[in-house]
């Protein structure tokens, strides 16, 4: 049991990684796609500052009751280096000057963040196999040794 | 770059204008999804995310208001707990749970707490529902009606001892860490503190916390390994959630 314990942190930390750089990346994506709607409607930076909240949760989904784990650990975790350097997408000054960004580069800009945002979703969504099935493989052994 | 986001902070914390500090809460912003998405989670619909993102919004205005880049550690740290703070404090100040669900709660737990101390022991389901003068149906009904899963349920099971912020809880005295309920829980003094405190409960009660607490399972993932209804591995886990409390506070 204690290599599975083992292996589950390995895996728990990466996943948190994951979930970390994949929640950043969807908020970009959201903020860069209110930036496109306030470039074609008028309105100024300002304005999309204090609209943040609506931006932000507009696509959150939120977990019942019966599927909410006990909360991770809330840091940035281990770091993740893609030999593209992908993981700047997340990281860089964009959002810091939205307004100077030109219009192809804010297009493209949101176009690799939704590739990058796909991958770490793909990538999250395999950790969170491997860590159910390793935690499953516990939890019936401390049944079972409850049990007996 | 490293460079041009310290640029960002040079300018704020030189100029002070509102121009410079707007750059580095667009910035940060991403920060706030992250922290009100976890603090959200188990929520009950009605507490819109929208406003978790706003409280937290101020949170991390706070935190760039605070922050001294010359200090060396990293602003991403003290600024998640910063967020998780504000969004917690401020549920709290709403009191984010009906009313009448939170008197049913208390009642409960001082029923668990009066039961114990009387019996030298965990209370059986019919003995607490008799305290209540409660049918063990209305007890399951009510204990569904309550549920302790998330950061902000971890933050009250973590004040247990204290009545709102009256006294030192257990999570202030172990952690020093005020209000970041998951910073509490990960420590080393904390997690002995519960563990040995769930080791002592009934099999059943004990089973569930430790998959909750400790191996990270959902409670509907619990009822599949055990072979209960997740309606019934919800009423388990908070029938133990007032039983640890009750156990924590004394
Ligand atoms: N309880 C719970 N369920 C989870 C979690 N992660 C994933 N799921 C479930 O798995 C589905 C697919 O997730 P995905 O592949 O990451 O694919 C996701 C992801 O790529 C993206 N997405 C999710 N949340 C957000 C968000 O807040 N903003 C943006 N821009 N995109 C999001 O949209 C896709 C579809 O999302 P959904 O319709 O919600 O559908 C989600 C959701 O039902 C989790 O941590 N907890
Ligand atoms: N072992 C394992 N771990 C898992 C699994 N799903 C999520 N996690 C991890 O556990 C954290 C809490 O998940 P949650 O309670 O569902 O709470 C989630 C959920 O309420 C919500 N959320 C995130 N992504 C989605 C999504 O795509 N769809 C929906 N509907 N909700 C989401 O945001 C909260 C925080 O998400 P994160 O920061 O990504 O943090 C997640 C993630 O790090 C899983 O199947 N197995």
């Amino acid at each position: 049991v204690d290599e599975l314990r083992a292996m589950k942190a390995e895996c728990n930390d990466v996943e948190n990684a994951l979930s970390y750089r994949r929640r950043l990346a969807q908020a970009r994506i959201e903020i860069l796609e209110a930036e496109h709607e306030r470039r074609a409607l008028g309105g100024t930076v300002e304005d999309l500052v204090k609209d943040l909240p609506r931006i932000l949760s507009a696509e959150s989904g939120r977990s019942s009751i019966t599927d909410t784990r006990v909360p991770p650990p809330d840091s940035p975790g281990v770091e993740l280096h893609w030999p593209d350097g992908r993981e700047q997408l997340v990281a860089d000054t964009t959002l810091a000057h939205l307004p100077l960004l030109p219009d192809d580069e804010l297009e493209s800009t949101i176009e690799r963040l939704h590739a990058f945002e796909r991958e770490l979703s793909e990538l999250r969504h395999r950790m969170h196999e491997v860590i159910d099935a390793v935690e499953g493989e516990i939890a019936e052994r401390q049944v079972a040794g409850t049990a007996g | 770059s490293a460079a041009e986001i310290a640029e960002l902070w040079r300018d704020y914390k030189d100029g002070g204008t509102s121009h410079a500090r707007e750059r580095l809460i667009l910035h940060y912003s991403p920060l706030v999804k992250f922290v009100a998405g976890r603090v959200a989670a188990g929520l009950p619909q009605n507490i819109e995310q929208s406003d978790l993102v706003s409280y937290g919004i101020f949170g991390l205005i706070d935190a760039i208001d605070k922050f001294d880049p010359g200090r060396g550690y990293k602003f991403e740290t003290y600024a998640i707990s910063r967020i998780k703070g504000a969004i917690i404090d401020e549920l709290r100040s709403i009191d984010w749970v009906p009313r009448s669900v939170r008197a049913k709660a208390r009642a409960i737990e001082r029923a668990y707490s009066k039961l114990e101390n009387e019996l030298r022991r965990s209370p059986e389901d019919k003995e607490v529902a008799t305290e209540l003068g409660l049918t063990e149906d209305e007890l399951a009904t009510t204990l569904g009606q309550i549920s302790f899963v998330g950061v902000v349920a971890l933050d009250e099971l973590l004040s247990a001892g204290s009545e709102r912020g009256s006294g030192a809880t257990v999570g202030d005295t172990i952690a020093g860490s005020g209000h970041d309920p998951v910073a509490a829980f990960e420590s080393e003094e904390m997690r002995q503190v519960l563990a040995d405190a769930i080791n002592r409960m009934p099999d059943r009660e004990r089973l569930v916390l430790t998959l909750y607490y400790y191996e990270g399972l959902t409670l509907a993932e619990i009822g599949n390994v055990l072979g209960v209804t997740e309606s019934r591995v919800c009423q388990i886990h908070t029938k133990a959630i007032f039983q640890l409390r009750s156990r924590l506070s004394e």
